[in-house]
């Protein structure tokens, strides 16, 4: 799960 | 979804309500920054429009959807509605030099692979912009020296919110393992921007009295 953006994130 | 990220999704929401109440009340734009506006709109529409091709959750999509949507409308109400109340003349942060490096530290760092390039590095482009977009505000704000209580209800929340995301980031450490450097980085150095503005918002807002910089 590291190294990539959190897609639930506003 | 923890408590954190919602009360920081609910602050920026908040400071959004706040700053339309502002303007539509006083019917002027006094005191608000355009060029910081402007970068709210080209760092929701760089980020959010993945709405169109990712979906996560209703609450996701609707928010992407208000901030898109508010912050077009705020641009709109300052622009065109109460254009006659803007000062431009103390709105003189110079956007390039915000833009530009944002542009470039993207194409730098970022999470591109084969299968997303141009939406990865919009994303971080919006993150490294959105860090730095209250900047043109502040200046205004240190030109004149004062604010009215409202904007600064407007700062806080703005602020908050950010900072808000700090103890989220925090938890998914700790719950899922999850780490985001670029949003970690750049949320850290948005928050210590609003680090002068926390101070005096708690020293004098606070207590009643109103908001002006030392001389």
């Amino acid at each position: 799960h590291v190294h990539t953006h959190a897609h639930d994130e506003l | 979804m923890n408590i954190f990220r919602f009360l920081g999704d609910l602050s920026h929401l908040t400071s959004i309500l706040i700053l339309i109440h502002k303007i539509q009340t006083s019917r002027s734009c006094r005191g608000i920054s355009y060029k910081t506006q402007l970068l709210y709109v080209i760092v929701f529409v760089s980020r959010y429009l993945d709405l169109v091709w990712t979906y996560v959750s209703l609450y996701n999509s609707l928010m992407k959807l208000f901030f898109i949507s508010s912050s077009s409308y705020i641009l709109y109400l300052i622009k065109i509605r109460f254009r006659p109340t803007l000062d431009p003349s103390i709105d003189t942060f110079s956007l390039p030099y915000l833009i530009i490096p944002a542009a470039i530290l993207s194409l730098i760092f970022n999470y591109a692979d084969e299968k997303a390039w141009l939406s990865e590095v919009l994303w971080s482009f919006s993150i490294y912009l959105e860090s730095v977009a209250i900047l043109p505000q502040l200046f205004l704000l240190q030109r004149t020296g004062e604010a009215e209580t409202i904007t600064t209800h407007y700062l806080f929340a703005l602020g908050a919110y950010r900072a808000l995301y700090i103890p989220n980031w925090i938890y998914r450490y700790a719950t899922e393992s999850f780490v985001d450097p670029i949003a970690i980085i750049s949320g850290l150095i948005q928050t210590a921007l609003y680090a002068d503005f926390f101070y005096i918002y708690f020293t004098k807002v606070i207590r009643g009295q109103k908001f002006e910089l030392p001389a």
